[in-house]
């Protein structure tokens, strides 16, 4: 690596002064604020959107003729992009080139915006031509991550992540969650709610969905809610239907005539897609850890996807009572849950399948009272817990760590320190 | 084949607008053989490519990539 000039400070601000027109302005701001990310992850850097006035990083794209820069590109090909050194903060982008994200055609937005980066925060070219910072584009890659050479260079200038200057950060640190200007809906009750979906996701966490909210769930009480942007960047509310999937980590959401995956908190790149092959406007999704398929659910039928595979769905939908025995049509949400059984919500209840997939004796049982915490006061057995507790109606955070304390990836992002902070809360 | 002076030219300018080839203050521009095989050789290195000093194919088309539009600096002599 070279190195060419440093920032004093460690909190930068930026600014995105305009877009291509080869990709979505979504794509193309979710490429950027992932190029940020990717030094952000492994050097004690903070970077804030300002969407007007002075910012310390400027990111913009012009092509032959610009007003405020003297080096002009030079057409599709060739020079792609350049920066200026530390502490100047100017990043262009040659507008005539095909931009692109998830694909191998045209240039990969978010790698090169990462290269350019890596000038404006004073890295200069690498001998290592498989290197983020070497001078050539060398083309895209599905699951691209920063070369050693990077690493060391990064943080030659300005030192390595370490554990104190994440909580350091913690308190400075305003993630790279560009202000959505949307106002949120009314927030839920969650004692009163219908579910829009429920999920058993990574690390066994157990998430509601309802509106524009979500919340944990655990054997001790209620998580706080959050809104489901400022965790799953990208993702709107009023979701159909969730599901994580252990054998791919994918979690996948749906509404209406779309699907998003994210890996963990991270939206994956290419999407959201069309649901061309299902129908939309979906009621619940599930994975049956049994056969490891993921299951789709809308009305009366129901769809098997095998997410590796190229699934045949001209048999489908199938009737769900055909093999989820006594569950109601349209359910709300469904999840297979860490019991290994099967659980189905409509209304204000529940149903809990046996591995035979049949409903139990007993049910349907009520949400509010055995998933929600939300009871009187008198203490009562609660039979989906085993446990005697007397919560009350309001969201209580409890102090005991869950055992199924996640243990997010050690890149932490800045969307991940919102989830740190949600998770330790929880537990 | 002998190269055409378009090509050469080109050559030249890249290795001038990349940092191999350094524009030297008190002469008028045209490089001696020697400063122009150095500087391909030094580029040629860097793109782990044979190291000729010669503009051969490989070179040229390495040259047509696209690429950042900063400097690099692998010629040790211009990077002084």
């Amino acid at each position: 690596y070279l190195l060419l000039g440093r920032w004093r400070k460690k909190h930068l601000t930026f600014r995105i002064l305009n877009l291509p027109s080869s990709i979505s302005s979504y794509k193309a701001r979710a490429a950027l604020l992932q190029a940020f990310r990717y030094w952000s992850n492994v050097a004690p850097l903070t970077f804030r959107e300002v969407q007007a006035g002075w910012a310390d990083i400027r990111l913009s794209f012009h092509g032959r003729q610009s007003p405020t820069c003297s080096n002009t590109f030079d057409g599709p090909g060739k020079v792609l992009a350049h920066a200026d050194i530390p502490e100047l903060g100017s990043v262009h982008f040659d507008e005539d080139e095909f931009w692109t994200e998830g694909t191998y055609r045209g240039v990969n937005l978010r790698i090169i915006a990462a290269h350019e980066l890596g000038h404006a925060l004073g890295l200069g070219h690498s001998r290592y031509t498989q290197a983020l910072m070497a001078p050539v584009y060398a083309g895209y890659r599905p699951y691209f991550k920063l070369h050693p050479d990077d690493v060391a260079g990064i943080q030659a200038l300005y030192g390595k992540k370490t554990p104190e200057t994440e909580d350091e950060e913690e308190e400075m640190e305003v993630p790279i969650v560009s202000p959505v200007p949307i106002e949120p809906g009314p927030m839920p009750n969650p004692c009163s709610s219908e579910l829009d979906a429920m999920m058993l996701g990574p690390h066994g966490k157990t998430y509601a969905f309802k509106g524009d909210y979500v919340w944990t769930v655990t054997n001790t009480g209620l998580g706080p809610l959050f809104r489901i942007s400022a965790l799953w960047e990208g993702l709107p509310g009023n979701l159909d239907a969730a599901v994580y999937s252990p054998r791919t980590q994918w979690i996948h959401f749906f509404k209406g005539n779309k699907v998003w995956r994210y890996i963990n908190f991270r939206m994956a790149p290419g999407f959201p897609k069309k649901l061309n092959r299902v129908e939309p406007n979906l009621d619940a999704a599930l994975y049956w850890p049994l056969n490891q398929k993921v299951f789709l659910f809308k009305g009366s039928g129901y769809w098997q996807w095998d997410e590796l595979a190229q699934t045949d769905f001209s048999r489908y939908p199938k009737p769900i009572k055909e093999l989820f025995t006594g569950v109601p049509d349209q359910p709300s949400a469904a999840m297979s849950w860490r019991d290994g059984r099967v659980y189905f919500f409509k209304g204000k209840e529940y149903w809990r399948l046996n591995r035979q997939l049949r409903v139990e004796k007993g049910y349907p049982q009520n949400i509010a009272r055995n998933w929600m915490h939300c009871r009187p006061q008198t203490p009562v057995t609660n039979p989906s817990f085993g446990a005697t507790t007397s919560s009350t109606t309001d969201t209580t955070l409890e102090s005991t760590p869950s055992a199924m304390a996640p243990t997010l990836n050690q890149e932490h992002s800045p969307t991940d320190s919102i989830v740190d902070t949600i998770l330790s809360a929880t537990d | 084949r002998a190269l055409g002076p378009a090509e050469e030219k080109a050559a030249v300018d890249y290795l001038l607008q990349y940092g191999y080839l350094q524009k030297p203050l008190e002469v008028p521009d045209d490089f001696s053989p020697e400063d122009i095989m150095e500087a391909l050789r030094a580029f040629q290195e860097a793109s782990e490519l044979p190291v000729s000093g010669q503009l051969d194919e490989a070179t040229k088309a390495r040259m047509r990539q696209p690429r950042c539009g900063l400097e690099d600096p692998f010629n040790q002599k211009t990077l002084k």
